[in-house]
């Protein structure tokens, strides 16, 4: 059982938010065959690649930094 | 650029819009204006018009909401999301929502409400996210109180929606040439040896080992930079520059606002309070003293001491004969001081204590 510092935590709940508010994340995860962490990397990938940032497919510190920056509410992709 | 998914457009050019409510943080009047000039925008390059309607629902309706408000989108009174906007359509379609219980400003303090219109009326009309960082279609709020004019991008994508409009504008400042007579520059400095060139958002950077000169915008390097400064000058001892806006100084190291700054010239140099802002500036790199041009007067400040030099201001003319007129810029080069004015630059001998030379100023750029 991982123990998960407070940090860490609050970030995974950001990305998470993140991806399923502007990247329709959690909306396909609910398919049994789906394999969640390839999901969430590809969603990261398309929010890298549509910010300019090197394109990792991780919540690296840049990623999470253009996450927490003040944005529109209308989501980066199409339903 | 990307296309929309389903590029969704408006079928006709003359667009209505009602505004339901207001926020608590400006005055109608602010709202009003702020949401016209952000109209505007779109209108100024597109055959888009746009007409304000009061008894009825406008094509465009703008409002602002608490918390869940009847749509997908909850605003939460956080900064993650602040406002949203629909894509062409009836009903929900093309309007406009605001978190009630954001501030929303007009200056640029957040949120700027013209800067936040303009971006969601990108979406009423058709437009998705844009993923360049300039783009007044990134998602991110990138607001700074700079001269706002549209991005190529923005541009290309809207006039794919609905051509160009009929009695097209010259935006000012969208792309700077520098090889165009008559150019004039807000500012000039020299920095670890190289020139730079300020010219509203924009920076020429001259270097010597390249053929072709920099042109970006001032963001890119000091984001945390008013653009349009008066004067800027290096203070090589020390690996600084300094900006000039009005009263207030700025000091910068690489891209780094140092702490403390913006500051009164008044407090950091000792100018009397008469004197609010200033032409240009200089620091001659063996002295350390740096020369204050404003209007036809000089100051001469030691950089050392940090000091204004007793006996000053003096008449520029006495002291530089030939520089009879508003130094616009100066800057210094080996045993030069190069005096800008309008679009002319003078080579003033330090040695000689004459004008030996004069020149337009794109000489600099290989043109």
């Amino acid at each position: 059982f991982p123990v998960i510092q407070d940090g860490l935590q609050k970030n995974v709940k950001t990305v998470w938010k993140y991806l399923e508010n502007y990247y329709n994340l959690g909306k396909n995860m609910q398919a049994k065959n789906v394999n969640g962490k390839e999901v969430m990397a590809e969603k990261l990938r398309q929010m890298q690649q549509l910010f300019g940032l090197k394109v990792t497919g991780n919540s690296d510190p840049e990623t999470l930094r253009a996450m927490k920056k003040p944005r529109c509410g209308v989501p980066d992709v199409a339903p | 650029y990307a296309i929309t998914h389903n590029n969704p457009r408006w079928t006709k050019t003359h667009l209505t819009y009602s505004i339901l409510n207001y926020t608590p943080y400006l005055s109608k009047a602010v709202v009003e204006d702020a949401i016209a000039r952000a109209f505007r925008v779109w209108s100024d390059v597109t055959p888009l018009t746009f007409q304000r309607v009061f008894e009825e629902e406008g094509d465009i309706v703008l409002s602002f909401h608490r918390g869940d408000h009847g749509d997908l989108y909850t605003f939460d009174g956080s900064k993650y999301h602040f406002a949203h906007a629909f894509l062409p359509g009836l009903g929900l379609g093309g309007n406009v929502h605001y978190d009630l219980d954001q501030k929303w400003t007009d200056n640029n303090e957040d949120f700027n409400l013209f800067y936040v219109t303009a971006h969601e009326l990108g979406h009423s009309l058709g437009l998705s996210h844009s993923n360049d960082e300039e783009a007044l279609m990134f998602p991110s709020y990138t607001w700074s109180n700079k001269d706002f004019v549209l991005n190529q991008d923005d541009i290309n994508r809207i006039q794919a929606l609905y051509g160009p409009s009929p009695n097209p504008i010259q935006l000012t400042d969208a792309t700077l040439d520098p090889c165009n007579s008559g150019l004039t520059f807000d500012a000039i400095i020299t920095y670890r040896g190289e020139v730079i060139f300020f010219k509203d958002r924009f920076y020429i950077r001259v270097i010597s080992f390249l053929p072709e000169p920099l042109i970006d915008v001032i963001d890119l390097i000091w984001p945390n930079l008013p653009g349009k400064f008066d004067a800027a000058y290096e203070v090589s001892g020390v690996d600084e520059l300094r900006f000039f806006k009005g009263s207030k100084v700025w000091a910068v190291q690489e891209q780094n606002v140092l702490e403390g700054f913006p500051m009164d010239i008044q407090s950091f140099f000792g100018f009397p309070s008469n004197v609010t802002n200033i032409d240009a500036a200089v620091c001659e790199e063996e002295t350390g003293k740096t020369y204050f041009f404003v209007d036809h007067m000089y100051w001469r400040y030691d950089e050392n001491t940090r000091s204004m030099d007793p006996g000053y201001p003096r008449l520029i003319a006495e002291d530089f004969p030939g520089i009879d007129y508003k130094v616009d810029d100066v800057i210094q080069k080996e045993d030069n001081f190069y005096f800008f004015h309008q679009s002319i630059q003078y080579r003033f001998n330090l040695k000689t204590r004459r004008i030996d030379d004069s020149s337009d100023i794109n000489t600099w750029f290989n043109c």
